[in-house]
C-alpha cells in the first residue's frame, strides 16, 4: 500500500 | 525600512487568499529585487517557495535585506477589511522589527486604516533546496497546462478517489485515479515544443518515462492558487517532490513542491 512521504525527506531545515 | 504599496485585490492579495488552506505561516524575505515567501504546511507534505518582483508592485522600497515571520492567516483577514479602490501599503521600520504596518487608503484620501500586526517566529518554513536552476534539469518530465485544465482534472479525480497518478512518457500525459466506486482517466497528448502555447498541454522537457501518486487534497490546493495564472508548469522526478509552478511575470513565480505518496 502508499504512504504519503514528508517533504523533508527532499529537503533539509535550512 | 520595507515598504510595498498596492493596490486592492492585487496578484499578491489573490495569491495570499488562495494559499491560506495550506498555510498558516510563512517565513518572508526582502530585498531590493523583491520579496520572496518561503512555507510548510502543517502535514509537512507540502512547500510553497515564492518570489514577488518588486516591478509587480505600485511601489515597492526595501533598503536593507531583512527577514520575517508573517502570521499569513491574520495578514489576509486584516486585507479583507479593505475597500475597493483603496491603496494598500505594508510597511516595516528598522526602529519596530517587532510588527508590520498595514494601511489602507481610500482612493480620495480622506480614511486612512492603520494596523499593526504582529510578527512571529517562522525560521521552521525555511527549507535548503539547491539553487533552481540545478534543480530543474534534475527532473525527468516538465510539462505545462492550462492551469482551468488543471484544477478541472483535480476536481474531476477526487469525485473517485484521494489520490491521483500522474504518468508522463513522450506520447501521452495521463491523470489517473481508482477508487470503490469505479476509475477516471484524463489522457493529453502533449505538444513537444520549448514555447508552449496558452491553450494546449506542452511537454517541454523529457529525460524517461515517470510516474507519481498524489494526495488529490493538496494537488487541489495547487490548483487554486494556478487559476490566478493561465498557465501551470508541472515536473515529475522519482527523486524530487511533485513541482507546480506559475510565473509572475517576467522573473517571478510560486512554486508548490508536493511530497509525493511512494508504494511500502
Amino acid at each position: 500500500f502508499q504512504v504519503q512521504t514528508e517533504i523533508l525527506k527532499f529537503f533539509a531545515v535550512q | 525600512m520595507f515598504e510595498l504599496t498596492m493596490a486592492k485585490g492585487s496578484i499578491l492579495q489573490g495569491v495570499l487568499e488562495a494559499i491560506l488552506d495550506l498555510v498558516n505561516v510563512a517565513n518572508v524575505d526582502c530585498s531590493s529585487k523583491g520579496f520572496s515567501l518561503q512555507a510548510l504546511d502543517t502535514e509537512h507534505v507540502v512547500f510553497l517557495s515564492l518570489f514577488f518582483p518588486s516591478e509587480v508592485f505600485r511601489s515597492y522600497r526595501c533598503d536593507e535585506d531583512c527577514s520575517m515571520g508573517i502570521a499569513i492567516a491574520d495578514m489576509v483577514d486584516l486585507l479583507r477589511a479593505s475597500n475597493d479602490g483603496d491603496i494598500i501599503t505594508i510597511k516595516v521600520t528598522d526602529q519596530n522589527f517587532e510588527d508590520i504596518t498595514i494601511t489602507f487608503e481610500s482612493p480620495d484620501k480622506t480614511k486612512t486604516t492603520d494596523m499593526d500586526l504582529q510578527l512571529v517566529d517562522a525560521r521552521s518554513h525555511r527549507l535548503k533546496i539547491s539553487e533552481w536552476h540545478d534543480m530543474e534539469s534534475e527532473y525527468q518530465a516538465i510539462f505545462c497546462m492550462p492551469s482551468a485544465q488543471f484544477m478541472l482534472n483535480c476536481k474531476s479525480l477526487s469525485v473517485i478517489d484521494d489520490d491521483v497518478v500522474i504518468r508522463v512518457n513522450e506520447e501521452v500525459i495521463s491523470f489517473s485515479t481508482k477508487g470503490k466506486s469505479g476509475c477516471v482517466n484524463i489522457s493529453h497528448v502533449p505538444n513537444k515544443t520549448d514555447n508552449p502555447e496558452k491553450a494546449s498541454v506542452t511537454l517541454t522537457h523529457m529525460r524517461g518515462p515517470v510516474s507519481l501518486t498524489l494526495n488529490l487534497r493538496y494537488m487541489k490546493s495547487c490548483a487554486k492558487v494556478s487559476t490566478l495564472f493561465d498557465q501551470v508548469k508541472i515536473g515529475l522526478s522519482t527523486k524530487l517532490p511533485l513541482m507546480v509552478e506559475c510565473k509572475i511575470a517576467e522573473k517571478g513565480y510560486i512554486r508548490y513542491f508536493v511530497a509525493p505518496k511512494i508504494t511500502e
